[in-house]
């Protein structure tokens, strides 16, 4: 048991910089931030648990505490998805992981989705988002609303984005 | 392995059966109104892989049940004639190998009693389990179900709550 | 002390059914929803404490528990801008309100503190937000970021609105 | 009353001497990146109310001084050959009468000790927060400071709870 989680520990944990460099890459910021995973023991690790260090670009180490709360989101996706890169699961489904996020943050969020389904395989995701600047970056919409000629009841919509090519919706306005 | 398309009965806001999909191999956003049920589609999947009650939101499974959205005292109008209903159904269709589906599919009665179903066949909630397991479906405390606010928390945990995410039931 | 709780009490039990409809009210809902507070005892308030009812509209009554993220947020929100209504602070800070608000109801929080800032007194507040749909309806705006140049520090950079008339950010773009 | 302008002297992020305003009197909305100081302006306005340290995150209060932003090991450098400051200032500049302005001023030393002001004159904290109170500014379980993530909080409360809210310091 210990074995298996020191295993699956080391795949997460080569994985995590790698991952947090793509949230956190910016044209300020060519090289993304710092992530890093320690075990405090790796004889007895669950007693100790495992310590998580993420350092924004630009910044100097501070405990997760001290940074934003997008900082926070940011650090706490990277994690998520180097458990997803380590082992992952058929699918992924996530409720309102943008809330935190400013626009730059979702862009790199939503992308990181974008690539995901593009290259690996499995990487279906179904995310739920409040923000256009998230979901103009995915393979399909699915609108769930209520439905007053159904007694207010909730109804689906599907929209097959690629069908309509790689328009992204933030062009039409011209930069609105 | 991938998800095809989640079939909701009288589940939560979903009155009468709704199908949500086809979900395409990639991301899929789901977008809408508060209040919508977007976060009711979630807790449906939640639901029919098996998680325990207390990880859906509000206390006793009965309550996932439609039950009409009218004021207190106004009838039952949107099926019409019809009486509330007495059960919820959610089953998930998932091809498994390419052009081969499994429905997975969990009931539950307004008094709580929950059924499984492996493409349409009744097991028990141990063979349930062991068939998701076996299509790497299992949801523990897992990394691949993101409830609505969890990721601040993850993010606040300490060393020890974090090795939890890292225990997964391969 | 009881005195001056019920007295408070009553009057912010008077004003949170119209705050909560003005924050509800739509198009497709043109009364808006219906918003309630009860005292458990009026000898002993504090021991058994107020219930607060929030009904979005066309919605039968559930416990707050069982409204959604968004839905929350609004009733939460109605009710202290009632407390504000009730005994009216200089000026009122708030960060990040609007996480779990759609649009629609990002639109109407804001609407609700310019009209708040355009008629009553005082009636001064600074409110923290990364969404545009939120912010294109204030007075001013401040702008805080990291400057490279101080050595990644805090800087400040602040602009009247109101100097450019009322030109909402969402017309430049012609609806996008 | 009317809030005329914040300044920040090595406050958090904000290092060397920053005016934040002025503030209109109507609605401002403070914008900016994740992590750039908006939520510490947020802290810089509850530590100069006198609100206890608990409130600030972060456990101690002299961690609020600014300390570089350069990674462990480099020298502190924006302020050049300046010494790392000692002591964070916070001042709040407000309106009480048409045209008549009072300076609350709190600082802050590294070792965590506090020393208030009212228009350059120091005072007790007792005086400070009555100075306060006189003008309304007094900043208890408050529904006038609503931080980042509270507005859920409020929601989940229990009727006790919002009692609390009830109980203003008027
Ligand atoms: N058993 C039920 N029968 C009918 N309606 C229900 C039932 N259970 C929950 N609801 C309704 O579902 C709604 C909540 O839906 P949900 O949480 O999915 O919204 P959401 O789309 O996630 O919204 P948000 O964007 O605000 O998070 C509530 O209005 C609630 O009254
Ligand atoms: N004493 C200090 N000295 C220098 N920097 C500090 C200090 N205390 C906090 N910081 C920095 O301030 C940043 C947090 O700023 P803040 O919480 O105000 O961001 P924000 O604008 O609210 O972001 P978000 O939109 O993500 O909530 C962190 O990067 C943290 O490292
Ligand atoms: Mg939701
Ligand atoms: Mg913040």
């Amino acid at each position: 048991r210990t074995r298996r989680f020191l295993e699956y520990f080391r795949t997460v944990s080569a994985a995590i910089d790698g991952i947090y460099k793509q949230l956190t890459r910016a044209p300020t910021a060519p090289l993304g931030g710092i992530a890093q995973l320690q075990l405090e023991s790796e004889r007895e690790p669950y007693r100790y648990g495992v310590k998580y260090y993420a350092m924004p670009p630009g910044k100097r180490y501070r405990d997760m505490e001290q940074l934003s709360g997008g900082e926070r989101s940011v650090a706490a996706l990277a994690l998520l998805f180097a458990l997803q890169a380590a082992r992952p699961s058929p699918f992924l489904v996530m409720d309102e992981i943008d809330a935190a996020l400013d626009p730059l943050n979702v862009q790199r969020v939503s992308r990181y989705l974008r690539e995901r389904a593009a290259d690996e395989s499995p990487a279906q995701s179904v995310v739920i988002s409040l923000k256009d600047a998230f979901y103009e970056n995915a393979n399909a919409l699915v609108g769930i609303y209520r439905d007053p000629s159904a007694g207010h009841a909730s109804r689906v919509l599907t929209l097959d984005l690629d069908a309509f090519g790689a328009v992204s919706l933030g062009d039409e306005g011209g930069g609105a | 392995g991938r998800l095809l398309r989640i079939e909701l009965e009288n589940f939560k806001s979903y009155a009468g059966k709704v199908t949500v999909g086809p979900f395409p191999p990639g991301f899929s956003a789901v977008i809408g109104p508060n209040g919508g049920g977007k976060s009711n589609l979630m807790d449906a999947i939640s639901f029919v892989l098996g998680l325990p009650s207390r990880q859906l939101r509000g206390g006793f499974l009965g309550d996932v049940v439609y039950r009409g959205n009218l004021a207190a005292g106004e009838a039952y109008t949107f099926l019409a004639e019809e009486p509330a209903p007495q059960s919820a159904v959610v089953r998930l269709v998932y091809e498994h190998e390419p052009d081969r589906e499994t429905v997975f599919s969990r009931t539950v009665t307004v008094s709580g009693v929950s059924t499984y179903r492996v493409d349409s066949r009744a097991v028990s909630l141990e063979t349930y389990l062991r068939r998701l397991q076996a299509v790497h479906l299992s949801a523990g405390p897992q990394s691949f179900l993101v409830f609505q606010n969890q990721v601040e928390e993850i993010a606040n945990r300490s060393p020890q709550q974090l090795a939890a995410l890292f225990e997964e039931t391969s």
